[in-house]
């Protein structure tokens, strides 16, 4: 699986459809303090399946969606969508058949997520075995939250040694 | 499980001590698992020799020592299973500028090993001199984000801004 | 023991809104004590609203917001009862480059109003020149300190040696 | 009182001995990772009669002595002396007959950590007195250790509200 692109429509502060193009090699993300640098990595995560609100830095997954600012109101909806090549046909067979894959998790406020792939409804659990037969997904330790480094610092030998059973 | 979790730590071992030593520019480091006899209950310690340093263990060490070393042990874990999309936020914020410019190497050197993507948060104007291409985030209208392409030239000039 | 806790938490709270709208450029944050009846086992909250956005818990902020938060807040407790030394061990290392020249002008305020000695350890090349003076540390002699004093113009070749 | 030079020997990598003159206003200490910055700051806090070893990255206070590197044995004792002006006269009546105290902290290796100011033997608790007559102290909440921002971020209410305590 290659990742090629995320859109994002009401996350967080990403309230205006915006577009992200993943390309190969090194891309850096630059901005001051506060201005939705880690809101957009978060974007990744919760559309491969993310269900820990914490984790997301918010108390109920609601919260990931766009809660307005001074200026403009708040949105009842969040919608992500991952766009995937499946060219090397590695996908788990109900999605096997195509080319590529555009992945949609939409939150609904009080209503809980909904996920789509290729526009056709499916389970949670299918969107985390997607990305984990692909060796990636959610809690996958290639993804390095902002002060995680500094938690596996401070973290108890036992926690510590989780990180390996990822690698198994 | 218990095999694969020991299968797994000798990979991810063999990995850490390499890029350890790549990081620091010398010195040398190894994983262990302690405290129990069933390596599913086990603690993973960290035992580490910067240059010219005595062995001890990784709480001894720098802020900075212990930030490169952890970012060591995350990517040995990550080359032993490499993932299409590796995001790292914030990862070179407490190290110095010979550090960070290793960390850029390894970078660069996984680029060429792997198929992965890679995308880095970051405020250090080294890193950024190291990307490939930028994208900067800017609240133009307060409290609503948007994202938009950077000439590498430019991100001197938005850091200058900020 | 209790009244001179909501008397110090009064003073604390005038010194940390004040210092948090200079931080931030903008904006409003206040204390608040709560969870208890009793003041002595109440927790300590922080509510904040970055310019431009809305109120909202100091855990919903991003990291560098936080940290300038938790910033204001030392700063505000310091104000409250003056110490002749401050020491600030890498402070800045989350915060971008606007926001670290509002902390050093409100390091530059501190020394006007109060007689303390502030020693800041930074790898910030925005910090290090607006201090007076600058020392180095280095360990020619792997494992061995030594402080150097240093002319403010070369910091910027010790970053780029580093 | 004001805190004038700072002398440190066998302080953790700061083996030979090492004078810090303190001026007023801003002072920056830089250098790379690793060479020491952050322990000469802990020698402040030592000198001050700082008893918890966690505080000062140690497992007992033994480890603050330098330890030996490759090419040199480690030591068996650590001093730090801290020189500080009382021309305000603000001292305890122990220590308030002159105008410049030095204050000595001096730890040997299994036996320990004694006390002097101007050469006379005192008890760590007179040292504490001292400084928390003067609005300082090794807990003062203007002494700032690397992480302790995050620290505070992170930390439950009930355990930040202590920080007020150290104001009132
Ligand atoms: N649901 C939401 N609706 C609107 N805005 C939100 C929402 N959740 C978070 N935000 C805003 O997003 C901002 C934080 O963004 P983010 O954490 O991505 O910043 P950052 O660019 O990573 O900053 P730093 O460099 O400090 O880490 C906060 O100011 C917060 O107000
Ligand atoms: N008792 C000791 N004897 C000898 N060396 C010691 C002792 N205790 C700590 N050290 C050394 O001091 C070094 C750490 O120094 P310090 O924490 O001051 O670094 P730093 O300059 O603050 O770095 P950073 O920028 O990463 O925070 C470690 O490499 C460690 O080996
Ligand atoms: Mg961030
Ligand atoms: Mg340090």
């Amino acid at each position: 699986l290659a990742f090629n692109q995320i859109k994002l429509v009401g996350f967080k502060s990403f309230v205006d459809p915006t577009d992200f193009l993943i390309e190969p090699g090194l891309t850096g993300i630059v901005g001051p303090n506060g201005c939705g640098k880690s809101n957009l990595l978060e974007a990744i995560r919760w559309v491969m399946g993310a269900n820990s609100a914490k984790a997301m830095r918010a108390k109920g997954m609601d919260d990931v969606i766009f809660s307005g600012t001074k200026a403009r109101p708040g949105r009842n909806q969040a919608h992500v969508t991952l766009t995937v090549d499946n060219s090397a046909r590695v996908a788990p067979p109900m999605f096997n058949d195509d080319d590529v894959l555009e992945i949609t998790r939409i939150i609904t406020s009080g209503q809980g997520s909904k996920y789509k792939v290729n526009n056709k409804t499916v389970r949670a659990k299918d969107i985390q075995l997607l990305f984990a037969d692909a060796s990636t997904g959610a809690n996958s330790p290639a993804l390095v939250r902002q002060g995680q480094i500094s938690e596996l610092i401070a973290a108890k030998p036992s926690n510590r040694r989780r990180i390996l059973e990822e690698a198994a | 499980g218990r095999e694969r979790l020991l299968k797994a730590f000798d990979t991810v071992n063999g990995h850490f001590s390499r890029l350890f030593t790549t990081l620091f520019g010398g010195g040398e480091a190894s994983l262990a698992l302690t405290e129990s006899e069933d390596p599913l209950e086990a603690g993973l310690e960290i035992m580490v020799s910067p240059p010219g340093k005595k062995l001890g263990s990784m709480s001894l060490m720098s802020g900075g020592e212990q930030a490169l070393t952890a970012t060591a042990l995350i990517f040995a874990v990550f080359l032993s299973n490499p993932a299409p999309i590796c995001v790292l936020d914030e990862v070179d914020a407490p190290l110095d500028d010979a550090n960070v410019a290793r960390y850029c190497n390894l970078l660069d050197e996984m680029t060429k090993q792997t198929n992965t993507k890679f995308i880095a948060i970051t405020h250090n104007a080294v890193t950024m001199s190291r990307m490939n291409r930028l994208f900067g985030v800017t609240m133009a209208e307060q409290g609503v984000s948007q994202l938009v392409s950077m000439e590498l030239e430019s991100a001197a000039r938005l850091v200058a801004a900020e």
